[in-house]
């Protein structure tokens, strides 16, 4: 089982948007996909179509009401299942100060759920008791470094940082590898960044062929950076800016559903394929 | 003297952009402004062309280590006065967490601050002693809506929201109102919400003419919403969607510096002459 933190702190970058439509791309690729939103705005909750507010367990009753993994998944389509989020998740930092061990709450939750740890059958429908866990296990996270995305660091193997290439967007990636060096050292050694894929792609634009490279040659030369970053790659695959993408959470439905022969589905299509293929040397 | 926070918890809609550009904009019509940058990424403070890790007093010391908010202060060009971030700020909430008043801090720093409280001489350059305050506080907010936001909430007067026309920055708007109303009735009873700015405008999409008629519906009916909201208006200016806003900040200017003449310069223009003229019933 493969497990990826969509992180970011800075806002509006696309990790919402990459988070489903990776997840949604994975599990047209037959993989088994169990997608967990640590937002507190709850828009990969939206975007897949399920209310976070109609559910009777969500993240934050896993994290801070000690409800098992297994009680808050929901099944949004077939190969795909959702623990959605909650507002009230915004104050699960203040709730949880002064927790010891705080940081990984959700790591043991993932390694205490059945399905999670593979003894433990997945039905797709009532007929088809197929002997399988999550293939993958994908998380959203808020734009902060704060307890829920350390909370994701700390349960996944492998962090994908969508990236805007913009200036603004591209300052904030010392603090976030800093972030994962940290988190690799003291709460998870198995932590690595798998990827930058650059999102809201305008192409033609200077600024982004600028930042694209600036991005490409920090990592091409990173072989003397840190182990939890030096092999990480950028994407080949660049997600257009395509309003299609943008459309597609008003109607709950990601952009397979919404337009499937739009820029958008086809690169995310394309970024589940080389997520899919890419193995990090031990 | 006036005081606006830009606002929204959902991330990447323009808050920094419009908090940086509305400041320097309102500067050039002659006012004398304090930009305050509770942002721990530091990003307002960079697009002046500040460098957060310069200063010796940042908006962290203010809030954290009881320094008066005079020895923050930092002129970045003429009439334009900076509070800078600094990257501690994102453990300001776990460091204050259950100190009493956290929320009231930096208004407290603003009330008895002899700038601000317009009780001392604020002077451009040497030869110039003019008898004068700010005339007006602009604080750039995180996208989140902890701590450091309702730091802000208390300190200010109005509040000016920064909305993308994409449906899930339109998903936010409900909690965001909620906790101006919360904050008007717990911390800060002169608080009111001036009003709505339509930010990365995309003309001739159907997203962005749907979610803008759907802003302005909802104010238009809002005659009975909370008191706190119930007055605001959405802004005639749209900020029209344009790189050169994106490019402005990799040199530390602001628009009006870096392209004077384009779409960008333009807009925030127009929304400064707006923001001057808007003024709340009482
Ligand atoms: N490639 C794209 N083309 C066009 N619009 C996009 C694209 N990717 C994302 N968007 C839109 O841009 C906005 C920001 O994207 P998204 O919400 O996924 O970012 P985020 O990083 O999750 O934001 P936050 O920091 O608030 O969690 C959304 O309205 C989304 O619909
Ligand atoms: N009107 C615009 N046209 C083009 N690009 C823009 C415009 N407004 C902002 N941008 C760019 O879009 C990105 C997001 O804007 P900005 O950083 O101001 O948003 P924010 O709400 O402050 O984000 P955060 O939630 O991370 O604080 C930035 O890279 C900025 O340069
Ligand atoms: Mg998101
Ligand atoms: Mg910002």
């Amino acid at each position: 089982m493969r497990s990826i933190a969509i992180a970011n702190q800075k806002g509006g970058v696309g990790k919402t948007t990459t988070s489903v439509n990776l997840a949604v791309a994975l599990s047209r690729l037959q993989k088994k996909v169990c997608l967990i939103d640590l937002d507190p705005q709850a828009h990969a909750t939206l975007h897949v179509g399920v209310s976070p507010t109609s559910t009777p367990c969500s993240a934050y009753d896993v994290l801070v009401n000690d409800q098992p993994l297994a009680a808050a998944l929901v099944q949004a389509q077939e190969n795909l299942w959702v623990v959605p989020s909650h507002l009230d998740l915004s104050v699960a930092e203040m709730t949880l100060a002064g927790r010891p061990g705080r940081e990984s709450i959700l790591r043991e939750k993932l390694k205490s759920d059945p399905v999670c740890s593979g003894s433990h059958q997945l039905a797709n429908t009532q007929d088809d008791k197929e002997q399988s866990q999550f293939d993958y296990i994908i998380i959203d996270c808020p734009p902060s470094l704060g307890l829920l995305s350390l909370n994701a660091m700390a349960a996944v193997d492998e962090v994908l940082l969508p990236l805007q290439p913009h200036f603004l967007a591209l300052h904030g990636l010392s603090k976030l590898l800093e972030t994962i060096e940290l988190s690799a050292e003291h709460i998870n050694p198995r932590l690595r960044l798998l990827g930058v894929a650059l999102c809201l792609y305008e192409a033609g634009t200077r600024l982004a062929a600028e930042v694209g490279r600036d991005v490409e040659s920090f990592f091409a030369e990173a072989g003397k950076g840190h182990p939890s970053w030096k092999d990480a790659r950028v994407f080949e695959t660049k997600i257009r800016r395509n309003i299609r993408l943008a459309e597609a959470p008003s109607f709950g439905q990601s952009i397979f559903e919404y337009a499937n022969d739009s820029n958008g589905a086809s690169d995310y299509h394309n970024l589940a394929s080389e997520v899919d293929a890419a193995v990090l040397p031990l």
